[in-house]
């Protein structure tokens, strides 16, 4: 595979990490080792899969000094790279965030990393539409928007695909996006109320697979784990190997 | 009352807007009418209670015009006043971040609008600690941290109990805070969990008051309204009234 995908909703606590660190696995899980890329300045998917002690060697350096990407990558237990962040890169909106070329910084890194043998990326960002997470955009062209059941993370999701369509205009390309409804609690009417929404507005760009509210996905960060080894039998790993299943064999993911 | 409290936890979706609005509401009915700050360039707050059409009229304004804060609140249907954000706010970082006095304007600014009659004074931020989130902790010197009951926010917390005793040390005074644990669901191990991890590490800092998961203080938003206003019955509006009861009582708000 070979598909970059960025994971981002500028709406905090809706997912993101959690989508990335377990679709991640799951495409580990089926042969596919998968390079997944922190550029939250919390680096709390690092913190679950492999913490570094310095900007020097994380994400940051790269920005920093160049460093290829290839030196940075760290070995996942499941069977996938990491790229690590580190909360230095919190100062890269400030030191480098003005240069004219710093949006396409990462997807050259990405192409000389990739010179030969392909693997599938995921990117996982803070919430907030800086020049990190515009990286992760301009750098894959694919964005999977994960959609906690609320109100408020619908506005967000909303407001985002306006973004999108503004940013399609300036890169004159369009952006693939899927949106992903998770904390998905069947018993809660407002959790179908915000499904019938998302359908009506997004249509085919909705994912069918729901993930659902499942408290194994949020134990398995403490324990440095995803799902799959965390709970395999839980209706969360269920739910992302159905979202990895449906992403193959509808050509979203490759 | 006139307590200035930051609401603030670097980590997304933990509950911020949700404690600053229906805190703000609990205070305005007991006849406390507070100014709610929103200092989030997403805006959600606003979005709830008064968006507002143009960054000119939002607290952009106070940081590009240097307008007076009084001439940008807006009057809240129960009984508040609001500083509406707006998503040009974004811009605060690059434009004026580095500013040497940038950090202690908002905390010049509330002490010229309130020169005459005091009232208490609520502020929400987006989750990153940058100049907005750092002017807001500034300018009161005193933060609530909610802590959505999962490993991930309460990693935030302790990372920002951190930030907070470095920020005491160029302040060279004490930021005064109380933990408040939200989304609590008795029915799980985990929430138990981080409750027992907060007690050990926080002390008489964690408020006794914990914020149920009630789904009613995810439907309000929806409607513009707080909790009291929606489902005043719901356990959700319980707690929020207790958690007042407690902040006040034992004096950390006036
Ligand atoms: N489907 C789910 N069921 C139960 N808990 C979940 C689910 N998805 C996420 N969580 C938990 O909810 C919290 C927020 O999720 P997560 O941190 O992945 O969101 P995020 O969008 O990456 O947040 P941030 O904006 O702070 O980066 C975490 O504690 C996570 O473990
Ligand atoms: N105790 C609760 N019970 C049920 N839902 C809640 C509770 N507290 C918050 N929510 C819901 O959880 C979501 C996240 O809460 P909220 O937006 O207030 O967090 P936040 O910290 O302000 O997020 P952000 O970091 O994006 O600003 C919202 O949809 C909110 O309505
Ligand atoms: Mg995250
Ligand atoms: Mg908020």
């Amino acid at each position: 595979g070979c598909t970059r995908l960025a994971v981002f909703n500028q709406k905090g606590g809706v997912g993101k990490t959690t989508t990335v660190l377990n679709l991640g696995a799951a495409l580990a899980r089926r042969g596919i080792a998968p390079l997944l890329v922190d550029l939250d300045p919390q680096a709390h998917l690092s913190a679950i899969l492999h913490p570094v002690g310095s900007g020097a060697q994380s994400m940051f350096a790269f920005y920093s000094d160049s460093r290829p990407l290839a030196e940075l990558m760290r070995s996942v237990d499941f069977g996938a790279r990491l790229l690590p962040a580190h909360p230095e890169l919190l100062k890269v909106d400030t030191l480098y965030g003005k240069g004219p070329g710093v949006l396409g910084l990462l997807k050259d890194g990405l192409d000389v990393a990739f010179a030969g043998a392909q693997q599938p990326v995921l990117i996982d960002s803070c919430p907030m539409l800086g020049v990190l997470s515009l990286s992760s955009i301009f750098a894959t062209g694919r964005v999977l928007v994960p959609i906690s059941a609320d109100y408020l993370a619908l506005k967000g999701a909303l407001q985002l695909e306006n973004t999108l369509r503004a940013l399609e205009h300036v890169l004159k390309k369009r952006v693939e996006r899927r949106y992903l409804l998770t904390r998905f609690d069947t018993r809660r009417r407002m959790s179908h109320e915000i499904g019938t929404r998302l359908v009506e507005r997004f249509g085919a760009e909705l994912c069918e697979t729901r993930i659902a509210e499942s408290v194994a996905l949020a134990e398995s960060p403490s324990l440095g784990r995803d799902i799959f080894s965390h709970a395999p039998q839980s209706r969360g790993a269920r739910d992302y190997e159905q979202l990895l299943e449906e992403l193959l064999s509808t050509g979203f993911l490759e």
